[in-house]
């Protein structure tokens, strides 16, 4: 191929019985979204750099994966992102781990890629390097989704051992 | 988690992750996904790959690196080294997916879980839309 573009939103017990038509579109349209994001950028001619961040931002924006809006909550009730990016060129990658404020972390990623002379930076150090970068910052607030809350509640409530089903990548 | 390979029309392959990592967790813990060689890497003369899942089992066995590596010193696939990758998850006791690339535009999405949430288009104007096995 000339160009080629793959996205996943995730991966785990995605049985058919607990999706409704309703929600199985509302998923394929996002992916659908975002897909459209990253094929028109190579289509025309841009670079995968681009067309991985900007489909990546869509799948963050969407409170339907875990990732940026719709993450979900640490034990003490906070969102905690991790994003990373490689380039194939030239082996260069960056990454953000645990970072609570930055609203598009695979940004953030790229920014550590391209201006800093390290790999990963991490916690509130990511966050004020990511300020110095112009990135969108934002409230937790903002990653707040009442469905990713009550699933918490629901753990701590039972206090029951995470098993493989509760795991959604 | 999300994930995004791509190849563009020079022939530079990139792969990115981004994740709210796993519910209830504790400590500080992070994932595969930020840690490069373990849930995200690119190479263009190999292949570029996304991974979702249990972290912990993808950071002990370096999945996206090891495909990347199989690929280069196996001289086999993609297809065959993700076959071999998520192989070595599942005896191990991990869960999850891969999503990669080849420097030709061959595509893999492969998991050991009941479904995972995938896409992919190409220049052939191939395109596809699945979440289920």
């Amino acid at each position: 191929s000339d160009y080629a573009i793959v996205i996943h939103g995730g991966a785990g017990t995605i049985l058919r019985k607990d999706f409704t038509p309703e929600k199985e579109t509302l998923y394929k349209k996002v992916l659908q979204e975002a897909l459209q994001i990253g094929d028109s950028i190579l289509r025309n001619g841009g670079s995968s750099l681009d067309a991985v961040e900007k489909t990546i931002r869509i799948l963050e924006n969407s409170p339907l994966f875990n990732a940026g809006k719709g993450a979900v909550f640490t034990n003490s009730g906070k969102n905690e992102l991790d994003a990373s990016i490689m380039w194939g060129k030239d082996l260069n990658a960056g990454a953000v781990a645990g970072v609570d404020d930055i609203k598009n972390p695979i940004s953030a990623a790229r920014k550590v890629m391209e201006n800093s002379e390290h790999v990963m930076l991490s916690g509130h150090g990511a966050s004020e390097f990511a300020k110095t970068q112009g990135l969108e910052i934002v409230d937790q607030s903002y990653f707040f989704t009442q469905n990713r809350w009550d699933h918490l509640q629901e753990i701590l409530k039972k206090e029951k051992e995470m098993t493989p089903e509760d795991r959604h990548g | 988690t999300v994930g995004c390979v791509a190849l563009d029309k020079d022939g530079n392959l990139t792969a990115g992750t981004s994740t709210g990592g796993m519910m209830n967790k504790r400590f500080g813990r992070i994932g595969d996904s930020p840690i490069i060689g373990a849930g995200t890497y690119a190479n263009n003369a190999s292949c570029a790959v996304s991974c979702t899942g249990h972290g912990e089992f993808f950071i002990r066995l370096g999945v996206a690196k090891d495909i990347s590596s199989m690929m280069e010193y196996q001289n086999i696939s993609l297809e065959e080294a993700s076959n071999k990758a998520i192989d070595k998850l599942t005896q191990i006791g991990g869960t999850g997916g891969i999503i990669g690339l080849d420097k030709n535009g061959n595509i893999v999405m492969k998991m050991n879980t009941n479904g995972m949430y995938r896409a992919y288009s190409n220049s052939k104007g191939e395109t596809e839309i699945l979440i289920y096995k």
